[in-house]
């Protein structure tokens, strides 16, 4: 038969990887000859070979020992497709067009043996040759693809190469494991694997950024779905731990991009997570130092990197949709009628069943609030650039009003949201960390909240407290807060009624 | 709840789960570095 | 969302309270070890890690992975000596090819004499280090040399002496000094 035929041509290519090098001439020969025979020069014909290969492959995989060499095909199938990438004439298909098509054949394997499977389904040859193309892929462009000697191939491997990251991104996002939980494990591992995660953060222009994020969303959202409040299952903890290593790693080699997808991030972190939420939110700039946060004596207006505006890859505004220009225009001229439009906008259709702690659903658009507090944080220091800081550390500026009255005329909820998302911006030294500083200081003594300012008080400590009694790290404008809500004259933290009515708490701000 | 066909699966897939060995380069032909040669026997005999 | 929400992960001592979240996610663990497994930081420095990163779990990252790096043409083609169109690189005859490991590093020869034993280059690497007045061990399969600086004091027997000695180290790959009692029948 036709698919037996490939089989046999596919066995002769796996013999000649064995006695050759891939970059053989030999190689190249037997190549030529695939196309001159018809084995893949048209796209049925391709299509159709590498079905027929990678069938095999996973084939010989399963019937082979364990303890001896398992992907001996698999191995030369990644070879070859990523040999075909690199060295066919794209004259009647783009080589982008190519990929896909490679892509879609694995994916229609793969998912045809997901399903049919189950439980027999093993995800490590598919892992393995995932694995090996981003390995392949990565030799290739070695200093530029410096080892293509064609320059003109050389140009356009170059000119391709975001384009092959973001292809093999779009896959991995359809193999995520709400579709294909058999492959989870083997899922997170691609994700993070050393020839893309770090491949793709430093892309130029930030060229993978999205499509990265979008992964890591996949993976959150998976988490927050299964995520009860009192339990996990191992699984799921051994995902949660594996992210948390990630992340780990990310903000060792890449903070910039937790810094500046901060916001993306939260919007999808299962609630209770608060050490993770620590860690995306302590990411650092390389090479920034900053000064110890616990020393009472510090000054922010004193240091020059809280004049610096952060950047934000995202923006907000994006999320704001109809809430954009009443945000935008109470900013320039507050009015009540923009407040009552804002206030309005900020609820959901439907309640939002969160795993929080104290919490089991939301009323509120958590999202829609972390725009707008963003959005203000970040006009707030474009202001702070432009004219001075007088315009916004000052509680008549409309940033600091618009937050003020979101919390005085909001419900408690409303309330927590706000403040909850202001405390999330104290993070390294910049100007939001330290405008959000001062909004937070200023409102926890603000005599304009008049009998609210217990429920105020309260929530800024709750929304601290969840932060710090979490094993480290903690973010430097968190610490920075704390120290300074200790160390203030004007309320003993100790004589408030509802601290006294919380014993444990109680004992802890003696303590502390 | 997640569907118990689903953490059937997620379970297998943990038991599965790929490790270093399975990510790391693959080598299909290795041309020897150097013939084998008889060495005291005192010399290590596993690389 | 006020402040008794926080209770039951601040009262941990109270089981009933307590269970009432999964603290290994809210509350978190130490992350040293975590951290450490990573390589942060490595040798107190900050390294980037992810180039090596093996595995999303320290349980599966039992080995060490290549990462990736690129040989320029330059290194490819020296004559006589690593791999050329006229020498490929292999040590197959012990008299063709003692004069190519004689121009390599002492580190080299190491790498060489563990990573390919019972081969003819094991053979060529034990050669040329007994020639730089390296040797070897048997019982502690490792590589030493006298320590210039300091004349050892030789048994009454003569069996033996103790004195001052460079080892090389393969596991941390590294030369170390060690005073040691160093018994003849022990060397080669």
């Amino acid at each position: 038969t036709e698919t037996e035929k490939y089989f046999l041509v596919f066995t002769e290519w796996v013999k000649i990887l064995q006695r050759v090098d891939v970059n053989d001439t030999v190689v190249l020969a037997f190549i030529q000859q695939m196309v001159d025979k018809g084995i893949i020069s048209t796209s049925d014909s391709l299509i159709k070979f590498i079905k027929a290969a990678l069938e095999l492959s996973v084939l010989s995989f399963k019937q082979s020992d364990p303890t001896g060499e398992v992907f001996t095909a698999i191995d030369a199938l990644g070879k070859l497709l990523v040999k075909l990438m690199v060295v066919q004439d794209f004259n009647e298909v783009s080589r982008a067009d190519f990929t896909n098509m490679i892509f879609s054949v694995i994916m229609l394997i793969f998912s045809k043996d997901h399903s049919q499977n189950s439980s027999a389904f093993n995800e490590r040859p598919y892992f393995r040759l995932l694995s090996n193309l981003f390995i392949e892929w990565s030799f290739a462009r070695g200093r530029n693809f410096a080892s293509i000697t064609n320059k003109e191939t050389r140009k356009e491997l170059r000119n391709f190469d975001v384009e092959f990251y973001n292809i093999f991104a779009s896959y991995l996002h359809s193999l995520q494991p709400f579709a294909f939980p058999a492959f989870c494990f083997a899922w997170v591992s691609l994700i993070s694997h050393r020839m893309f995660l770090p491949v793709m953060l430093s892309l130029p222009k930030k060229a993978g950024w999205e499509k990265m994020l979008i992964l890591i969303i996949d993976l959150f959202k998976f988490l927050d779905k299964y995520t009860k409040k009192d339990s996990v299952t191992d699984a799921v903890s051994v995902i949660y731990k594996g992210t948390l290593r990630i992340i780990l790693g990310i903000s060792n080699d890449f903070p910039e991009f937790l810094i500046e997808n901060h916001y993306q991030l939260l919007n999808n972190l299962p609630c209770s997570y608060f050490q993770l939420k620590n860690v995306v939110l302590s990411a650092i700039p390389t090479k920034m130092c900053f000064p110890n946060p616990y020393n009472p004596t510090l000054q922010l207006s004193n240091l020059e990197s809280c004049q610096e505006c952060p950047s934000v890859f995202y923006d907000p505004i994006n999320d704001l949709s109809t809430l954009k220009k009443p945000v935008d225009n109470y900013l320039r001229i507050p009015s009540n009628s923009l407040l009552r439009t804002i206030l309005g906008s900020v609820f959901r259709s439907e309640y939002d069943v969160r795993n929080g702690v104290g919490f089991d659903f939301l009323s509120v658009d958590s999202k829609v609030v972390r725009a707008i507090v963003l959005h203000v944080g970040v006009e707030a220091g474009l202001e702070n650039e432009r004219t001075s800081s007088n315009a916004v550390f000052n509680p008549e500026s409309s940033y600091y009003t618009l937050l003020y009255n979101m919390i005085h005329d909001g419900t408690a909820e409303l309330k927590f949201q706000v403040i909850e998302v202001m405390v999330e911006q104290l993070r390294y030294p910049n100007i939001h960390t330290y405008w959000f500083n001062y909004v937070l200081l200023n409102m926890f003594t603000s005599k304009d909240f008049g009998d609210q300012i217990a429920e105020v008080q309260e929530l800024i400590l709750r929304c601290i407290l969840e932060r710090i009694i979490v094993n480290k790290p903690h973010p430097w404008g968190v610490s920075i807060l704390t120290t300074q809500l200790l160390n203030q004259d004007e309320v003993n933290l100790l004589e408030l009624e509802f601290i006294k009515t919380v014993p444990e708490i109680e004992k802890m701000l003696t303590l502390m | 709840e997640m569907p118990a066909q689903m953490a059937a699966q997620l379970e297998s897939s943990l038991l599965n789960c790929p490790d270093s060995l399975d990510a790391d380069s693959p080598y299909l032909y290795r041309k020897q570095l150097s013939l084998p040669h008889p060495t005291s026997i005192f010399f290590p005999n596993e690389p | 969302f006020g402040l008794k929400a926080l209770v039951p992960l601040v009262r941990q001592g109270d089981p009933e309270v307590a269970s009432k979240y999964d603290h290994s996610m809210a509350l978190g663990a130490d992350l040293s070890s975590m951290l450490h497994s990573l390589g942060i930081p490595r040798d107190s420095k900050r390294q980037a890690v992810l180039a090596t990163f093996q595995s999303p779990w320290a349980e599966t990252s039992r080995s060490e992975v290549e990462p990736t790096f690129y040989i320029p043409a330059s290194f490819l083609g020296i004559d006589e000596v690593l791999q050329s169109e006229s020498t490929p690189p292999c040590f197959d005859s012990v008299q063709r090819d003692q004069q190519r490991v004689a121009l390599f590093q002492d580190e080299t020869l190491f790498y060489l004499f563990y990573k390919h034993p019972g081969t003819v280059i094991q053979e060529l690497t034990y050669l040329e280090l007994r020639k730089r007045n390296w040797r070897y061990h048997k019982t502690l399969k490792a590589w030493l040399t006298k320590d210039p600086t300091m004349e050892p004091v030789v048994s009454p027997d003569g069996l033996s002496e103790r004195g001052s000695y460079v080892f090389f180290d393969p596991q941390r790959w590294e030369k170390c000094q060690r005073d040691f009692l160093l018994f003849y029948n022990a060397i080669m």
